[in-house]
C-alpha cells in the first residue's frame, strides 16, 4: 500500500494519532500514551479496482488497462483498509481492575482498492 | 469546505480539515469503546496503590515463568481461534472480618464479566511472618446465596503456613460460575484458630495486598445453524 502525501489523490492511507491526554483518557488507559488509527483516502477508478494499494505489477496494470479499455460499469470503487494490526491496551475498568486486552483490527497498516 | 468537493466513494462532501479531526477522534473513541464493551469511559474510583501494583505485576511475571495450564481449565493460551483475550488484575477490597477472620472481596466488571469466558483464575495470598512453627489457616471461597441473605461456600481449602510468603490458589471455577451472575464479585473468607494473628496484611495500600489475575477469552459468537 501507498501512504498519503501532501496531494496525493489516489487511494493511499494517512496516518492519524489518537493522543489519549488530548481526549482526556490518560487517567484511565495505562497504555500506550496513544494509538496510530490511521485510516484510507483517496481515489479508486475503475482501472484501479482490486489491486492491493497502488503497487501494482505489470501484470497488474496491463490487466486494468484492459478493465479500463471495457469499461463496462464505469463506476469507482471503494478506497478501504487491506492490512490491520490489534491495539494492545493496559486499562482500568470501573471498579479499579486493571486490564490487559489486543483489540483486533484497530490500525491500518495498509490501504486498497475494492 | 471548498465549492462542491465531494467523496468520490460515497458523494457526502468533504469535511473541513478541523472538522475532519474532531469526527476522527470521535470515531477512534467510540470505536474503542465499542470494542471494550464500554457505555463510557470508566470513571477510577480509586486505583491501587502503586506499591501493590508493581509487586502484583512482579509476582504475575515470576508466576508465568513457571505456570502450567491448571487441571480441568481451558489452558490460557488455547487455540485462541482469533479471539480478544483479557488479563484482569483485581485487587482485595477488604470485607467483615472477627478477630480470627476476614472477608476479601475481589470485583469483576460486567461489561468483561458478560461477554467472557474464564481461561484461568488464581488467587494471590501474602501471609506475613507467622508465629512460631506452623500457621493454620483455612480459605472458603463464599458466593451470595441466590435464594437468601447468606452466602454459600463453594469452595474450603486447609493451610499450613510455614513461613511468610506469597501463596497461589486456583479459583478458576468459582471465578467462572461468578461471571454468569448479576454482581459478578468473589468474596474470599481467610480463617485461623483463636488467638492467632491475621495473615494477611492489615491495611490497604500495603505492598503484599491480596489480588486475583483472570484470563478470559471473548465467547465465540453464538452462531444459529439453520438447515
Amino acid at each position: 500500500g501507498i501512504d498519503c502525501g501532501r496531494d496525493s489523490r489516489m487511494c493511499c492511507r494517512q496516518e492519524f494519532f489518537v493522543d489519549f491526554k488530548e481526549i482526556g483518557w490518560e487517567d484511565w488507559i495505562i497504555q500506550p500514551e496513544g494509538y496510530h488509527m490511521n485510516y484510507c483516502a483517496g481515489l479508486c477508478p475503475l482501472y484501479m479496482a482490486g489491486v492491493p494499494g497502488l503497487a501494482a505489477s505489470f501484470h497488474t496494470a496491463v490487466l486494468n488497462r484492459i478493465k479500463a479499455a471495457s469499461a463496462a460499469a464505469a463506476v469507482d470503487s471503494c478506497c478501504v483498509p487491506t492490512q490491520r494490526r490489534p491495539l494492545s491496551l493496559l486499562y482500568y475498568d470501573r471498579d479499579s481492575n486493571i486490564v490487559k486486552t489486543d483489540i483486533p483490527d484497530m490500525i491500518v497498516d495498509s490501504c486498497g482498492c475494492t | 469546505a471548498a465549492k462542491d468537493t465531494r467523496c468520490p466513494a460515497c458523494g457526502v462532501a468533504a469535511l473541513a480539515p478541523g472538522m475532519q479531526r474532531d469526527v476522527l477522534l470521535a470515531l477512534a473513541k467510540q470505536s474503542i469503546l465499542a470494542k471494550l464493551h464500554l457505555p463510557a469511559r470508566p470513571n477510577i474510583p480509586q486505583p491501587p496503590s502503586r506499591g501493590a501494583l508493581l509487586t502484583a505485576l512482579r509476582r504475575m511475571r515470576a508466576q508465568r515463568s513457571d505456570t502450567t495450564a491448571f487441571p480441568g481449565m481451558l489452558p490460557a493460551r488455547s487455540a485462541g481461534m482469533g479471539l480478544q483475550e483479557y488479563e484482569i488484575l483485581s485487587f482485595a477490597e477488604s470485607g467483615s472480618s472477627t478477630s480470627h477472620s476476614v472477608h476479601l472481596h475481589f470485583r469483576f466488571s460486567q461489561e468483561v464479566a458478560g461477554s467472557t469466558e474464564i481461561l484461568q483464575a488464581t488467587l494471590y495470598l501474602f501471609w506475613a511472618a507467622p508465629g512460631p512453627g506452623a500457621q493454620p489457616v483455612t480459605v472458603r471461597l463464599l458466593q451470595p446465596n441466590p435464594t437468601g441473605p447468606n452466602m454459600t461456600v463453594t469452595s474450603e481449602t486447609r493451610l499450613e503456613v510455614q513461613r511468610s510468603g506469597w501463596t497461589t490458589l486456583d479459583v478458576g471455577p468459582a471465578v467462572q460460575s461468578l461471571f454468569g451472575q448479576e454482581i459478578p464479585r468473589l468474596t474470599v473468607e481467610l480463617e485461623v484458630p483463636e488467638g492467632w494473628e491475621s495473615p494477611v496484611p492489615s491495611d490497604h495500600s500495603d505492598s503484599h495486598w491480596p489480588f486475583v489475575v483472570a484470563q478470559a477469552r471473548a465467547r465465540t459468537p453464538h452462531r444459529v445453524h439453520r438447515r
